[in-house]
């Protein structure tokens, strides 16, 4: 049987304009911006306090509408990755 | 079997002696063709100015063989998103996988401690990771750490080993990964090392997993000390090189570092052999430094070898190379990369093509085996994507089936080689198919790309299913990675052209003779064509860039003096140009064209040269172009000019901030020039800048008590920090290797002692001090004279093990 996903209160976000653009979608929501992914350009880190921090289900709220929001070209909620030490 | 090497090498690491995988001096076993690692020391690589990081749960960067490679600029704390990669330590050890890992690089060698590691002067640092809930976020984080600095990322963990699962790298961390090879070292791409897998007992097989089988991973398997494959071995296609690791109960163990600045030779399944070619690689680059990410790859494929392993697929490829399944191109050999690599030569462009089959959908039946073939040209008719020599191959499908562990998928190169891309897995019951899941071959690497690739799909039931059920193949694409030129010949093409091209070599422009000075002679312009003009064979329009004395027929070439500037000799033949064309400057004087030295492509008088013919780089401080540019200038390849190099660095190469030697009072970590902080400061990552250290340290990684390396004068080390007295239940004492002295615990239940052993002074609640040694309020009630008698006679009280053993009754009882 398939191991159901854990979904997290951690969010990546892909918006053009910069850090201060990032900011600013991330405040609209109720995100806090961590910055940017590594070296990936354009690529955020969002975390929402309000969200829960593990789930089975992805949870919908206000939050959500980041999702919609034309300056953000593409949002992924992240899941947990099963990883194991060899 | 190696013979044994009379100059060995002798460290004083208390577990040297076991290291058997590195040296050859034990009597008492057979000496196994080994990985040549001493050899490559020998040769005086060791590592030095290398960087290594090792993706896990985190470094211990005090444990004694660690602290001297230390390094807090390859190290992060993705978990705590801090810069201390410290382990957590918890009761039950969970986090010693990383500190584990990073021993066997880089423990320092010689120290008196544990063991020496592979690259035993490299610089070791730790991105703690997996020490909370893993996302495709922490992973690409983790993967982009400090790309121009970091060199090398190995990683020994991946998706479950479980037989069942097929998983792999997310959106962002494929972008990761893609980041890497293209930006990281300054684009000569960052080096990914992955352990294959550990699911051998459960069927599992490593094409399911998307890390260890991505292209921009060298995925590492491992072998036991006889060359047998280890119980955990997971085999597959994408398994590049092999080291050996621990085996079966009779074979020889690893050793390496753990925490609580311990040693361990406990099991270290695969996890040991991706940190093994870490170093094996940070010694090539050392050699190197400007090998290329798939420069590393052809290096490993090249000298990687099968000797004594055991498999029963090994095959030879159509290019010559041996290759199996579990053990890739076989045992890596340290001594052959760094020799390899001294000479080696960046190979051409990786060119990527990709071919779809003309027939989508077909039904895979039950029990029969489905063929899909496809013609492929190598993409011959588009220059940047043309593959006539492969590297790696990846066929991307999309399958659907009820149940997916019973599919096996083979594929057969146009020159017949046949590699098995997945196998059966029994475990894996899941109906979810391969959804463009790529699945990745180094098999064919080295042969010709052209022509006929069959895809076999076999689907063999291993359990009841309802016939009627059919997979179905949707879509597959075959790309291949490779060159459109043999890599390994194709300087004498693109660097050494052939005489028909008459483009000499950067050496051959400085070195040629004089060339001839026909055209540099101020011959007066007479003879035949002034004849003609002379007695007036030529009435015509002359040409317009013709000057005042005419000329003797319509062509440029007819002129008798010129307008501009002449070009030519008198016999080759003369014309009038405009502009002197490349090679030559225009001397307004004489109105001739006059030819620039041998090495300028242009110029402004003969030696003052503006740009520089090819190979060569103008030195700007006396307009002259050479193949070498002077020391604290590196060669610009866009400008073809020497350029100064930083500041800081002495000598550089290619970029002006990718240092080899620094200034005084810097020292070069990586390829950058970082200030020489003196004993007592350290370098601050943020400020850029030496910062003091805490005033109980001598040495130190950071600003806090806790991150001392050594202590300052009159402070003894106890545990992690530098104190002036040892707190109670320590006690003073040397310690081997370090110039300050440490405070020792005290033995068991001790709550003071005055030295090491049975010298407590004071003892815990419940204990009482019998004999300088700490002994619990309680007495046998079956400790009789006889039975102390035994007690005395046996000294069980001496033994730490015994020590409460009925100790204080007997002795109580005198």
């Amino acid at each position: 049987s398939e191991v159901a996903q854990l979904y997290t209160n951690h969010w990546a976000v892909r918006i053009a304009g910069g850090p201060q653009q990032a900011d600013q979608i991330a405040a609209k929501y109720g995100y806090r911006n961590l910055g940017q992914i590594g070296s990936l350009d354009d690529h955020y880190h969002f975390h929402h306090s309000r969200v829960v921090r593990r789930a089975v289900y992805s949870l919908k709220g206000p939050h959500s509408f980041i999702h919609m929001d034309p300056k953000v070209d593409w949002a992924q909620q992240q899941v947990v990755k099963p990883r194991v030490k060899r | 079997y190696a013979q044994s090497d009379p100059n060995i090498i002798h460290f004083n690491d208390p577990k040297w002696s076991n290291m058997w995988y590195i040296h050859c001096n034990d009597k008492s076993h057979q000496c196994r063709s080994e990985m040549n690692i001493m050899a490559a020391w020998q040769r005086g690589y060791t590592g030095k100015n290398v960087v290594v990081t090792i993706l896990d749960d985190g470094i211990e960067r005090n444990h004694p063989d660690l602290a001297q490679n230390y390094d807090h600029l390859a190290s992060y704390d993705v978990n705590g998103n801090d810069h201390d990669p410290t382990p957590r330590y918890d009761s039950r050890s969970e986090n010693v996988h990383g500190t584990r890992c990073a021993g066997e690089v880089a423990a320092a060698a010689n120290n008196s401690h544990c063991i020496v590691g592979i690259a035993y002067n490299a610089h070791i640092g730790g991105i703690r990771m997996l020490d909370g809930d893993v996302t495709d976020i922490v992973e690409a984080k983790s993967l982009g750490i400090r790309p121009d600095y970091i060199h090398i990322y190995s990683a020994s963990w991946g998706p479950k080993d479980d037989g069942k699962t097929v998983d792999g790298p997310g959106p962002l961390t494929k972008q990761a990964f893609e980041q890497g090879i293209k930006k990281g070292r300054r684009g000569l791409g960052s080096i990914f090392v992955w352990a294959s897998g550990n699911g051998g007992r459960q069927g599992d097989h490593c094409s399911c997993d998307g890390y260890t089988s991505s292209i921009y991973t060298i995925s590492i398997s491992s072998t036991t000390e006889n060359g047998n494959k280890p119980w955990y071995l997971e085999a597959c296609s994408s398994i590049m090189a092999t080291t050996y690791s621990s085996g079966e109960f009779n074979e020889r163990k690893l050793v390496t570092t753990d925490v609580w600045q311990r040693c361990t030779d406990g099991h270290t399944g695969t996890s040991v052999s991706a940190p093994i070619v870490a170093g094996i690689i940070a010694l090539a680059l050392e050699a190197n430094l400007l090998l290329t990410w798939r420069d590393v790859q052809h290096l490993l494929v090249k000298t990687s070898r099968p000797v004594h392993l055991k498999a029963d697929d090994w095959k030879t490829n159509a290019a010559g190379y041996r290759v199996s399944h579990l053990y890739g191109f076989g045992l890596v050999d340290a001594e052959a990369m760094v020799l390899e690599a001294t000479k080696w030569r960046t190979v051409p462009p990786q060119h990527i093509c990709t071919q779809r089959p003309e027939r989508r959908t077909r039904h895979i039946h039950v029990g029969q085996s489905l063929n899909s073939s496809i013609t492929a040209s190598g993409c011959s008719e588009e220059p940047e994507q043309h593959v006539d020599y492969l590297e790696h191959v990846v066929v991307k499908v999309l399958i659907v089936h009820p149940r997916r562990g019973d599919l096996e998928i083979n594929l057969i190169s146009p020159s017949g080689t046949r590699s098995q891309l997945l196998a059966k897995r029994l475990f894996d019951s899941s109906n979810e198919g391969f959804r463009n899941w790529e699945f990745m071959t180094v098999h064919f690497w080295g042969e010709r790309a052209a022509g006929t690739w069959s895809l076999e799909i076999i689907d063999s039931p291993s359990r009841l299913r309802n016939p009627e059920v059919l997979g179905n193949l949707k879509e597959w694409t075959l790309t291949l990675y490779g060159t459109s030129q043999n890599p390994y010949q194709h300087f004498s093409v693109q660097h050494v052209p052939s005489r028909m091209l008459e483009i000499p070599t950067p050496e051959e422009i400085l070195e040629e003779p004089e060339l001839q000075k026909e055209e540099e002679e101020d011959e007066e312009y007479s003879g035949e064509r002034f004849l003609k003009k002379k007695f007036g064979l030529y009435e015509g329009q002359c040409h317009s860039e013709c000057g005042d004395q005419g000329c003797d027929g319509p062509d440029v070439a007819h002129c008798l003096n010129c307008v501009h500037f002449s070009l030519g000799s008198l016999k080759s033949g003369r014309t009038c140009v405009s502009h002197c064309p490349l090679g030559h400057y225009g001397d307004i004087a004489s109105h001739r064209c006059r030819r620039c030295h041998k090495s300028c492509e242009r110029c402004v008088g003969r030696s003052a040269c503006v740009s520089c013919k090819r190979g060569l780089y103008l030195n700007t401080l006396n307009s002259s172009c050479i193949n070498t540019c002077p020391p604290g200038y590196f060669a610009d390849e866009n400008q073809k000019q020497c350029l100064k190099c930083h500041d800081t660095c002495m000598t550089c190469l290619r970029f002006a901030d990718r240092c080899t030697a620094c200034r005084e009072a810097y020292s070069l970590a990586g390829m950058t020039c970082v200030p020489e902080c003196t004993n007592g400061t350290f370098f601050h990552l943020e400020d850029m800048t030496c910062s003091p250290c805490h005033s109980s340290c001598r040495t130190c990684t950071g600003p806090g008590k806790e991150e001392c390396i050594q202590c300052a004068e009159g402070y003894l080390q106890q545990e992690w920090r530098c104190v002036q007295d040892c707190t109670p239940g320590y006690f003073s004492g040397e310690a081997a290797g370090l110039p300050h002295k440490m405070c020792h615990r005290c033995e068991e239940n001790c709550l003071s002692c005055s030295g090491p052993g049975t010298t407590c002074t004071k003892c815990k609640a419940g204990y009482s001090l019998i004999s300088r040694t700490c002994i619990v309020n309680a007495s046998c009630n079956n400790a009789d004279e006889v039975f102390c008698e035994m007690v005395k006679s046996n000294r069980l009280c001496e033994r730490k093990f015994y020590r409460q053993f009925c100790c204080r009754t007997c002795l109580m009882n005198g």
